[in-house]
C-alpha cells in the first residue's frame, strides 16, 4: 500500500558496541542493503562512539525486517521530545 | 541563580574541593549556550582537563574557552528555522539558562531590569561546560539526543544534564533511557527533568532506574504586579512585569466588551482575548482585562497599554509577557470585572513586579509531573525535588524576554520556571557531590543526594512522594551521606531481567555474551538496589506483602552502628531485618530486607520512611504504598 512505501525516520538501536575493530557505516550499510533499502540514501547517521546504533528513513516494510534481524534491539520512530 | 542556592542552604562560601571541581566536566545537552555570558567566562580557568576528548565546532562565530570546553550542534534533518543559527550558539536562551544553573560562574548584580538581583552563580562555578545542541525552535529530535549521548559519554563528560522529554516510554524505545543506561554504563549520571504536565497523575516522564528525575519546587521569592484601580484598591497578582508605565492611570476595558466583530470574532471569544479577537480601536491606549493566562501577544497587538488576565490555572508562578500585565486569582479579577462594569470610565495602571518572600516554601509546583511511574509502577519517580520556580540564570542575547512576537527586551539574565530549571540544580548539586567524591557510581551519587534529601510535607503537597520523591535536594549533606544504596550496569540487568527484557536484547545492550535472565539473575522490582521503596497494589482491598532486598556500602565513618527507624505508610506494617548494621570498614557492604504488608488506602498515597541513623548520619527513603490504577 501507498502507506507501506512511504518512508519514515527511524532509530535503529543495537545496543553496545561490538568487540575489537568495527566500522559502523559498512555494519549499518550492510544491514540496510539486506532489507531492500537503498542504503547510501536512507542511512542519516551511524552512532558508533559509545554505542551501536543508526538513524535511516524506512518504510514499514524495511522497518519490520529490521526489528527481526540479528543484532537489532529495537527500532523505533525518530519523535520529537520538549524542552521543560 | 541568585537566590535558589542559598535557599537550599548551599551558600557561596560552601565548602569546596576546588582541584577535583576544575576537573569536572558537565554535559549540557540543550539548546546551546550564549558563550559571551558573563557566567561562562574562563578567567582564571587553568587548561582543560587531561581526560577530556571533545571537540569545539566553531562555525558562525562560536568559540570556546578553558570554560566552555567543547560544543557541537546536532541537526540531523539539517532543516533550519527562522532565526535558527547553525552553531552551538544557543538562540532560545534556554540552554544557556540550564549551564549557568548547573555551573555558572560568579556574576554579581545579575538581574532582569532589577528583578531578582544579586549574585547569579551555578552549584559548581569551577567545573567545565562541555555543550550539545539538540533542541530547536521545532523541538528536539531523538536522533539528535543520541547523537548527544554518543559523543558526550565519549568525549569524556562526568555528568549529563537534560532538561528534555516526552511521555514516559518503554525503555529501550525511549532515546533519553537509551542514552542514559549507556552512560551509566561509563559511569556517567544523567540527570533528567521530570516534565511538567502535572498536577495530573501518571505524567512523569524520564522514568528509568538508572537516570535521576527531578521535580519543581518553589523557592521563597515570589514575584508580584499589582494592578491599581481609580476606586483606590489594588490587587496582587503573580507575573514578572519589567514594565514602568509613564501615566498615572490607562482607560480599562473588558476583553469580552471590545470585540473584534468585523472580523467575525464574538464576545465569548474576545473575553478570553484570543488571538484576533479584540477591536483595535477600541482597545489602543488601554489595560485590558482577559478572562484566561495568555501570553499577552493579542492585547499588544491590539495596541493595549498593559493587561489583567484571570483565572486558576497557575498560581504559583510568575510569568513574563511582552507588555505590561498582571495574573489575578478568579476572586480579584472577578472584582476587577465587577469594578469596570459599576464605573462610567474605569480606569487603571499596573506596576512594575515586587519581590515577595514566599513563607511556604518549598512545595511542588503546579505544573511539575506527577507520579506514579507508567513504567514501572514500584519504581518511585519522581526521585527528588529541586527548585524549579521563577528562577533566574543566564540568557541567549539572540532572543528576547519572552521570546514573543513585540517583545524588544534583550537581556543577559532572565527568569523562568520549570522542570528544566529544577533539573540543572540536580545536575550541579550531583558533580558537587562527585568532586568530593570522583570514584562514585551514578548510582551512589544519585543515592547520596535521594538520602539526604529534606523531608517535604503532604500537606501542602497532596500528592505527597508522587510529587517530591525523596524530597528537597540538599547537596552540602549530600557530600556525606553516611551509606549509600549502591547500583552497576549488572544490577539494572537483573531489574530488566524481571520487567521481561530478553536474553538477547540484554545481551546485546550490554555487549557481554554471557548475560541471560536465569533464575538466580532474574531479579524482581522490589530487589533493584534502589533508594526508595514502592509498593502497588491492583484494588483497595488488595492484601499486599513485598519484601525489598537492598545492600547499603558504608561511605562515613569506618566504624559506625546504623539503627532502623521505621514509619509505615497507613493501614501497613514494615520490618527491617536487621535492624542494626554494624560496620567495621569503609567501603564495606551490609544486607537488610525490608518487609511491607498491609491494605493501600485508595486515592491516596501513604507515605512512609525508613531512616538509617548512626548518631552522625541519617540515610532516609521514603516508602510508598497505593493502589496502581
Amino acid at each position: 500500500s501507498e502507506s507501506d512505501q512511504k518512508a519514515n525516520t527511524y532509530i535503529v538501536y543495537m545496543g553496545d558496541l561490538p568487540k575489537g575493530d568495527f566500522s559502523a557505516s559498512s555494519l549499518h550499510t550492510s544491514m540496510l542493503q539486506q532489507v531492500g533499502s537503498r542504503a547510501s540514501e536512507s542511512l542519516i547517521r551511524s552512532y558508533k562512539r559509545s554505542f551501536n546504533g543508526f538513524v535511516a528513513k524506512l518504510t514499514e516494510e524495511e522497518r519490520k525486517k529490521l526489528a527481526s534481524m540479528e543484532g537489532v534491539v529495537s527500532v523505533f520512530p525518530n519523535e520529537k521530545k520538549k524542552l521543560h | 541563580t541568585t537566590r535558589s542556592w542559598d535557599f537550599m542552604g548551599f551558600p557561596q562560601g560552601v565548602r569546596r574541593a576546588a582541584g577535583p571541581e576544575s576537573d569536572i566536566i558537565v554535559g549540557m545537552l540543550d539548546t546551546g549556550v550564549w558563550p559571551e555570558s558573563e557566567s561562562f567566562s574562563d578567567e582564571g580557568f587553568g587548561p582543560l582537563p587531561s581526560k577530556w576528548k571533545g571537540s569545539c565546532q566553531s562555525p558562525a562565530n562560536f568559540t570556546c574557552n578553558n570554560k566552555i570546553i567543547g560544543a557541537k550542534y546536532y541537526k540531523s534533518d539539517g532543516d533550519f528555522g527562522q532565526g535558527e543559527i547553525d552553531s552551538p550558539r544557543d538562540s532560545e536562551g534556554h540552554g544557556s539558562h540550564t549551564a549557568s544553573t548547573a555551573a555558572g560562574r560568579l556574576v554579581s548584580d545579575a538581574n532582569l531590569f532589577g528583578l531578582g538581583s544579586g549574585t547569579a552563580r551555578g552549584a559548581v562555578p569551577g567545573a567545565r561546560i562541555a555543550v550539545y545542541k539538540i533542541c530547536w525552535s521545532g523541538g528536539c529530535s531523538e536522533a539528535d539526543i543520541l547523537a548527544a549521548f554518543d559523543d558526550a559519554i565519549a568525549d569524556g563528560v562526568d555528568i549529563i544534564s537534560l532538561s528534555v522529554g516526552g511521555g514516559a516510554l518503554d525503555y529501550f524505545e525511549d532515546s533519553i533511557a537509551i542514552g542514559a543506561f549507556h552512560s551509566m554504563k561509563n559511569g556517567i549520571l544523567t540527570s533528567n527533568s521530570g516534565g511538567n504536565s502535572g498536577p495530573d497523575p501518571e505524567t512523569i516522564s524520564n522514568v528509568s532506574p538508572w537516570s535521576l528525575t527531578v521535580a519543581a519546587s518553589t523557592i521563597d521569592r515570589k514575584f508580584v504586579a499589582k494592578v491599581k484601580l481609580d476606586n483606590s484598591k489594588a490587587y496582587e497578582g503573580m507575573a514578572i512585569n519589567t514594565f514602568i508605565l509613564n501615566q498615572s492611570m490607562y482607560p480599562l476595558v473588558y476583553g469580552g466588551d471590545v470585540p473584534n466583530t468585523r472580523q467575525g470574532f464574538t464576545r465569548e471569544e474576545s473575553r478570553y482575548c484570543i488571538f484576533g479577537s479584540l477591536d483595535k480601536t477600541l482597545v489602543n491606549g488601554t489595560i485590558v482585562l482577559c478572562d484566561a493566562l495568555a501570553t499577552g501577544e493579542e492585547p499588544l497587538n491590539a495596541g493595549a497599554v498593559g493587561t489583567v488576565m484571570q483565572d486558576d490555572r497557575y498560581l504559583d508562578l510568575a510569568f513574563s509577557f511582552p507588555l505590561p500585565a498582571t495574573y489575578l486569582n478568579l476572586s480579584d479579577g472577578g472584582e476587577v470585572y465587577n469594578y469596570i462594569n459599576t464605573t462610567s470610565e474605569p480606569t487603571a495602571i499596573i506596576e512594575k513586579s515586587t519581590e515577595i518572600k514566599d513563607e511556604l516554601a518549598p512545595f511542588v509546583v503546579s505544573f511539575s509531573s506527577r507520579g506514579p511511574n507508567t513504567i514501572t509502577s514500584d519504581i518511585l519517580k519522581p526521585d527528588l525535588t529541586a527548585p524549579g520556580v521563577d528562577i533566574l540564570a543566564a540568557w541567549s542575547l539572540a532572543t528576547t524576554v519572552t521570546g514573543d512576537e513585540g517583545d524588544t527586551r534583550v537581556v543577559p539574565y532572565n527568569i523562568i520556571s520549570g522542570t528544566s530549571m529544577s533539573c540543572p540544580h540536580a545536575t550541579g548539586a550531583a558533580a558537587y557531590v562527585k568532586s568530593f567524591n570522583p570514584t562514585w557510581s551514578p548510582a551512589a551519587i544519585k543515592s547520596a543526594l535521594m538520602t539526604t534529601a529534606s523531608p517535604m510535607t503532604a500537606a501542602i503537597n497532596n500528592d505527597a512522594e508522587f510529587a517530591y520523591g525523596a524530597g528537597h535536594i540538599d547537596p552540602v549533606k549530600a557530600v556525606n551521606p553516611g551509606l549509600v544504596y549502591d547500583a552497576g550496569e549488572a544490577d539494572y540487568v537483573k531489574f530488566l531481567c524481571g520487567q521481561g527484557y530478553s536474553d538477547k536484547s540484554l545481551r546485546l545492550v550490554t555487549g557481554d555474551n554471557s548475560s541471560f535472565c536465569s533464575e538466580s539473575n532474574n531479579a524482581t522490582v522490589w530487589d533493584l538496589n534502589y533508594p526508595s521503596f514502592a509498593i502497588s497494589s491492583s484494588s483497595k482491598t488488595e492484601s499486599v506483602t513485598r519484601v525489598f532486598h537492598r545492600t547499603v556500602t558504608n561511605v562515613g565513618s569506618p566504624v559506625s552502628v546504623y539503627k532502623a527507624t521505621v514509619v509505615a505508610p497507613p493501614g501497613f506494617t514494615v520490618v527491617v531485618e536487621p535492624s542494626v548494621l554494624s560496620f567495621k570498614a569503609m567501603g564495606q557492604k551490609l544486607a537488610f530486607a525490608v518487609t511491607v504488608s498491609g491494605v493501600a488506602a485508595s486515592g491516596s498515597v501513604g507515605s512512609g520512611s525508613l531512616v538509617w541513623d548512626d548518631g552522625v548520619s541519617q540515610v532516609r527513603s521514603p516508602i510508598v504504598a497505593f493502589v496502581a490504577s
